[in-house]
């Protein structure tokens, strides 16, 4: 097992406090249209460093944070952590989990946490690096992603076998 | 620098045709790259010819075929340096049973190396995973449910 | 010319508010002009709140949300004035059973006016054909064979 | 019932003459990945006067003639033809049926057929007219034409409501 579990607090749709807890083998995210299951890999894509608002399908990166329902009114910071299984030590310390977190506030600029403290964007890249995970891209495929992949003048094939490389 | 990707070039594209051939049975893909210049610029080409067909542009493949042909692409590449995290959101949307069930199995044999979670409403997919986690929304706020799938086999 | 335009623009508004919230109840879609200009050349905006949530840019809808968001614009601008054919390719893809229901209940409603063609790999879209016109590939070439639904509701 | 069959002659993956009929009540397209089904949608689509090979995802229009496959050599002729129900006399011919057909060869344009002649393309425009046939756009949706359809920089939906005007 690689990824234990997720935790979203005011991304997007999931305003409170939400722990996704995965596990060895395939999980399949299920629910109705708009339920938040795209959110989700939206979160992970987030969390992993994708610094584009339009690959989340925002404007802005301001615009992940939970703004407000018919029951609840906006919030102004937006969390998503990422728990990796370290028992084999895999990854360069001390504790059987490893927690990466992203958190953004309304006014401003992402922070990055390395097992809950506040850390720099290149510690959070190494890792990701240690951990054999690449871009973004490498690990997220969307359904709209397929056309992007083939797609003539594309550059997406060149950027995921240089990942490879 | 070149040498590395032209290396890893040429490995993809056996793990593309062996992939391709897996999930179309009768098959053909290839990856090229035409024209001139450095391979570290040109156009990465794919072509693609489906069993029983001749190769066309792939602006003439079918949805599933273009579909098959990206997971292709991306798992022959996983091939050559497994993604220890992979998330697929409604990948298998453009699917007949047929190929959703051997894109099942492709998971299955990549999950040595990778831990997949697949984004699907698509039932064949649901039975074939070991958790399903369940997304409901409610007052415009979503959570997490545990979802029992009916009709699992075995249950 | 700006006149006809206006008229046609403001039912369709009303049909569009409709047919929207009969495929998604507690829903509500509106279409605006913003900006200034001649009502002939300015950006037609659509407006969407789905039911329990804050009104968004469409792009921030889900698959699903977008897909009965843009049928629920064709069927509204049917209702001012019915296209006798309509095909629809694969539009139920990104629909669940429940959103799928809604749909084909309003094809049903609109099939007085309008003879429908949709192409699916939805078993449940498929159990509400009348007819089922199945199309096989065999060394390269299609060819129309009868399809039977087996599981079919009073067979 | 307004549009009883579809004949397709050479048409993409069609490359035998095939007859599609249809009737009253909702028809369902169905079968595997790959097998023709969007073509029948692109051959309408192109019956009713598509001009843009994009639109049928070509390159040039006559990328819609068979062009052979593992069994057989390509073609040198496309031809769709569509039958209308003409039993209430709403369209201004002495017959229970009118067919309109387009016929493409690889050297060259397309012909219009109208009850099996050769006619002017401003002849069908005419048929299309009287039965209430718009452009392409208001009687086919493709799940692809989903988001260009609510593209915000798009003319999609004034083209709609024009035609409804
Ligand atoms: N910042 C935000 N605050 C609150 N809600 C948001 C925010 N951004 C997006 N949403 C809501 O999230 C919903 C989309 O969720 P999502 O795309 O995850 O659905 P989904 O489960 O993938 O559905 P589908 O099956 O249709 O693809 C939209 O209805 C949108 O209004
Ligand atoms: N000019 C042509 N001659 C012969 N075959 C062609 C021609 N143009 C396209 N094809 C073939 O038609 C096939 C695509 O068919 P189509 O898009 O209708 O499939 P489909 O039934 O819609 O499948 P899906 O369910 O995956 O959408 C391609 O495999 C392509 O090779
Ligand atoms: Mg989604
Ligand atoms: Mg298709």
């Amino acid at each position: 097992m690689f990824l234990t579990r997720i935790e979203l607090l005011g991304f997007k749709s999931f305003a409170d406090k939400t722990i996704c807890t995965l596990g060895d083998g395939l999980t399949a995210i299920v629910g109705p249209n708009g339920c938040g299951k795209s959110n989700v890999v939206e979160a992970i894509r987030w969390v992993l460093g994708e610094q584009r608002p339009s690959a989340l399908r925002g404007k802005a990166m301001g615009d992940v944070i939970f703004s407000g329902s018919s029951s609840l009114g906006p919030v102004s910071m937006a969390q998503v952590t990422l728990v990796f299984d370290n028992s084999r030590g895999t990854l360069p310390f001390d504790a059987p989990e490893v927690s990466v977190a992203r958190r953004i506030y309304r006014d401003g600029e992402s922070k990055y946490l390395l097992n809950m403290r506040s850390c720099m964007l290149r510690e959070i890249k190494d890792v990701f690096y240690n951990s054999g995970l690449g871009a973004p891209e490498y690990a997220i495929m969307q359904r709209e992603a397929i056309d992007v992949l083939l797609a003539n003048r594309g550059s997406e094939r060149r950027i995921l076998i240089e990942e490879a490389a | 620098a070149r040498d590395r990707f032209s290396a890893a070039y040429e490995r993809v594209n056996d793990h593309f045709a062996a992939t391709f051939a897996t999930l179309m049975p009768g098959g053909q893909a290839r990856l090229e790259l035409p024209g001139e210049g450095s391979m570290l610029t040109r156009e990465i080409e794919i072509i693609v010819r489906p069993p029983g067909k001749r190769s066309r542009p792939i602006e003439l493949l079918s949805g599933g075929e273009r579909a098959l042909t990206a997971l292709a692409f991306l798992f022959g590449v996983y091939r050559e340096k497994a993604g220890p995290l992979c998330i697929l959101d409604e990948v298998d949307a453009p699917l007949d049973d047929a190929n959703t069930s051997r894109f099942m199995d492709m998971l299955d044999a990549l999950s040595a190396n990778t831990q997949f979670i697949i984004v699907t409403h698509n039932k064949h997919t649901m039975a074939r995973a070991v958790r399903l986690v369940g997304v409901t929304m409610e007052g415009g706020v979503s959570r997490l449910v545990p979802v029992e799938l009916k009709n699992r086999p075995g249950q």
